[in-house]
């Protein structure tokens, strides 16, 4: 791979 | 080299009825011709690969609209590239900074065609993610165009002059948690020097862990893991 790149994700019901 | 994927279709269109084994001989001898011009630290990809099949299933009761809250954590190697990736996949024209948040609305729907997972011991009919309805509300008002995307056709979103297709997917969905694996080709207007109606393809992998939590108030969440790859084309 030329790059990563990582992020959180959450879900709430709104 | 660290080869994820290596695809050569070869062309035999002199119109003849070509016999299988001659047909995969061929195959194989164009296919060793085109790995000696394969420049050092790079690998082919056929970008005429078609669209994959089926869709990501998620748990039943993700059905109905959720916000998102998206925080990158992250960014490793070429930045110029995962901007360029964090892009196309939604992120829209807001900087690119590790530690920013940004908040949408996603929602869950009955896909085209149902289909079912395992779950205590029970088939239950599985949800799909509304693409368009997230990719548009991510965007907000700086999208590039009209967001369109046929769940009977799920593996192709088409954001504005840009296609987004799934070429594989892996997903697995089980008690412990969901997610999966995508390969997806990104077709735009090269744009910059190269201009006009020049159309690059680049690929990029995602993939997506989630699993069920419970907030501190004690309302259900989820709670996901993303990892965004880019490859040399």
């Amino acid at each position: 791979p030329t790059s990563s790149a990582k992020s959180t994700l959450r879900f709430e019901r709104p | 080299w660290e080869v994820e994927r290596l695809v050569f279709r070869v062309p035999l269109d002199d119109g003849a009825p070509v016999p299988d084994a001659v047909t995969r001989r061929q195959s194989c001898s164009t296919a060793i011709a085109a790995l000696a011009w394969v420049p050092h630290c790079a690998f082919a990809f056929d970008v005429s690969v078609g669209a994959a099949t089926g869709d990501v299933l998620y748990p039943a009761s993700l059905v109905g609209e959720w916000r998102c809250e998206r925080v990158l954590t992250a960014v490793e190697g070429d930045q110029t590239a995962a901007e360029g990736a964090w892009r196309a996949l939604g992120g829209g024209t807001t900087p690119f900074v590790a530690g920013r948040a940004e908040t949408y609305e996603t929602r869950f729907v009955a896909p085209a065609a149902a289909a079912t997972y395992r779950f205590e011991g029970r088939d239950v009919a599985g949800v799909v993610l509304d693409r368009a309805f997230e990719l548009g509300k991510r965007r907000g008002a700086g999208g590039r165009g009209a967001v369109s995307w046929d769940p009977r056709a799920p593996s192709i979103l088409r954001d504005g002059d840009a296609t987004l297709t799934v070429v594989s997917r892996t997903s697995e969905i089980s008690e412990a948690g969901f997610g999966f694996d995508e390969l997806v080709r990104v077709d735009a207007a090269a744009g910059g020097l190269i201009g006009g109606a020049a159309r690059v393809s680049r690929l990029v992998r995602c993939k997506r862990r989630f699993r069920r939590a419970f907030a501190k108030d004690g309302r259900r969440v989820v709670e996901g893991l993303e990892i965004v790859k880019t490859y040399r084309v």
